[in-house]
């Protein structure tokens, strides 16, 4: 089989932004994108995993240069939401496989992972499209990641 | 400026399987997924949000066709993992906006939330890439969700 994984990549440019606990009930993740996207804040990840007892956590990724303002921004609209609190991280890195139908390749999302735990890295973020793996890591894992993912899928292939 | 959004769609055929708090130390996402990828079962969206206390939660999506042994599997795995419990939920839809560069349009993620929450739609995972926007809600509003995403993106332009 040809190779399925077509480059790998990280990003050192990024910080996360983390909603916790707002309702999980229609409405909430648009006021906070909407207000978001009137301030022309451009968004990267995106990630909500299932809620517990009506509430959920919704985090996500902007430009280390928006940050700030993202912030400030995302701690208004957390107030009205009734959020819990609201959490802010620069020193991430979002490490990166990409290639075609990864998805209909059982095991390229575990060999990642395993590169990963293989060269000591935690995972703290995953998200997911057919094209596209993204963890996010420590800034500080940032090319200990790229190295395990090019040796897993570049190298190897 | 183009319409960012090319297409949008809906999968009904999808199940989720949530392990909850797992150990959030490397090597657990790799033990987990590399057991699926041994059976070879074809996951999608993988989504793992940022932990609390050293635990994390991680949530997929399989197949209906997969979802018993893909169950079964990860019931176990979990189980070696010391995680708290395994959820399994075959009554969901992906709703999806597919475009080129959608991160570099503020606003396109506020868009999509917005047209679901004006259907009544809650928004159970969210997971993207620069090419997609994915959300998890109930199957009862999968066409709700469709048409919503279609009237947004599509009709419009
Ligand atoms: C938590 C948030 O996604 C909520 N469920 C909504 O639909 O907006
Ligand atoms: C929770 C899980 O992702 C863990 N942090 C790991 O690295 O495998």
């Amino acid at each position: 089989e040809g190779a399925v994984v077509s480059s790998v990549s990280v990003d050192e440019n990024q910080a996360k932004i983390s909603v916790f606990r707002v309702p999980d009930r229609p409405g909430i993740a648009a006021k906070l994108f909407q207000a978001l996207g009137s301030e022309n804040i451009n968004v990267d990840m995106i990630v909500q995993n299932v809620g517990r007892d009506n509430h959920a956590d919704i985090s996500f990724t902007v430009n280390l240069t928006d940050l700030e303002k993202a912030l400030s921004l995302t701690r208004e609209v957390a107030g009205c939401l009734g959020a819990e609190r609201v959490s802010a991280d620069d020193d991430i890195a979002k490490v990166s496989i990409i290639g075609i139908g990864m998805m209909n390749h059982p095991g390229v999302a575990g060999r990642m992972f395993q590169a990963l735990a293989r060269a000591g890295v935690n995972i703290e973020m995953i998200s997911t499209s057919e094209i596209k793996i993204s963890c996010v890591v420590r800034r500080a894992d940032a090319q200990k990641s790229l190295e395990a993912a090019h040796r897993e899928f570049i190298e190897k292939n």
